[in-house]
């Protein structure tokens, strides 16, 4: 299987293939396009996209239809799996309103809040549900990714309440540790390395 | 210097060591720990380590104060960089609430809308200002980063209107293509690895 730095790089990958504006079907990209933007090794990108079965014509490169295909097969994007938000604030919200999730297989199937005003309101597509109601939703939409958007103190029992409903894996962006069973996964999201990236860039511009 | 990749992994690692719970002043982890939370190889946190002259001593692995001071160091986290915040909404307003740019030394100095009704409003510590004041600010902040969190559709124009200002870094969460000036470095964010990580783990769970 994949290590989960090698589903980083197949992401960049993904992002960099479908980001090209002219994508006709026949369209090519090289190792060295994608290293650039990547800012990563030429060789390793090959490596990867060998790996996928995914090799490039000489002169020509690598065909983009295709790769991005592999891609979506090997990280699974077209077994849908069902998410729950978790906090109805102004990030779950905002998440909540994405359409790109579904690009990687994911569909938010429902939107949670504890606050009484904030029930029923729309947001999105979305109505804001009480969290009473998520172990219902949870167990008739076998959903499987509870995604946490609640202030850090409300992390840990949100998490408890998602994994008593059924829930097995956890998108965290609270900030905060959370003790979970061994059979559950959790990824902590801190939304900050492109920033690091654009930092580092500009205190050594030259 | 550092290629993005390699400040991605000196980010995972920051991560990793700034969690550490038990973190009194003799706190040690092994590139074994680091590597496990990262799914990488061990000997890949090593090599990174020792470029940042952090080495460990054998039975007992490399020092958590050492070790974060290191990256910081490397990352530049010491040098601030002002941000502005282009897009009042929901994730506009997720971001200028959110504290923990400060630990990679970005001051957000500067929240701005295009609605008249978002115009002095209170987002977290700060008041929207329409973006018409968004040259002065930039100038009199010395900001170099913008943050775009406005519509696809206005995303062009809203970098168009930063540059001009004397931006120098955009962090782009509008999912658009941007044409920018040479000397104008940007990053795309799509907040999707952790989730793509997490589909993984759950689609291949055996
Ligand atoms: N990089 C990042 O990962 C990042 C960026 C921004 C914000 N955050 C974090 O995301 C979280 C949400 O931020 P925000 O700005 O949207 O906050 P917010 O205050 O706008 O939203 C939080 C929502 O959670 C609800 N809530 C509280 N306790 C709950 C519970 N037990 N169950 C269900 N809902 C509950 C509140 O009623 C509120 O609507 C915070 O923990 C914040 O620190 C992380
Ligand atoms: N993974 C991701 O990168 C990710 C996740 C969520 C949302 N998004 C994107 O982030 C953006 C914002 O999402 P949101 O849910 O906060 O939307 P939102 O509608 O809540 O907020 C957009 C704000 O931008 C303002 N605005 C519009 N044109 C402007 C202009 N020219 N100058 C300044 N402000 C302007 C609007 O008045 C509004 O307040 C969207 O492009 C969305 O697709 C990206």
């Amino acid at each position: 299987g994949l290590t989960h730095i090698q589903v980083e790089r197949f992401m960049h990958y993904y992002h960099f293939i479908a980001n090209r504006q002219d994508r006709n079907p026949d369209d090519t990209f090289t190792s060295a396009q994608v290293a650039e933007s990547a800012g990563m090794d030429g060789s390793l990108v090959r490596k990867d996209l060998a790996a996928i079965n995914i090799r490039g014509c000489s002169g020509r490169g690598f065909r983009t239809d295709e790769s991005l295909e592999a891609i979506r097969y090997i990280l699974g994007f077209d077994e849908i799996l069902r998410a729950v938000i978790i906090g109805a604030g102004r990030l779950g919200g905002a998440l909540a309103s994405y359409h790109s999730f579904t690009d990687y297989g994911v569909e938010i199937c429902g939107l949670f809040d504890i606050a009484p005003h904030k029930t029923g309101l729309t947001i999105g597509a979305f109505e804001v549900r009480h969290v009473s109601s998520l172990p219902n939703i949870v167990r008739q939409m076998s959903a499987s990714i509870a995604i946490l958007t609640v202030p850090p103190e409300a992390a840990q029992e949100s998490a408890d309440n998602a994994v008593a409903a059924g829930i097995r894996g956890i998108w965290n962006f609270a900030g905060t540790r959370l003790e979970l069973p061994k059979d559950v996964c959790v990824r902590h999201e801190h939304i900050s390395v492109g920033l690091a990236e654009l930092g580092y860039k500009l205190r050594n511009a030259t």
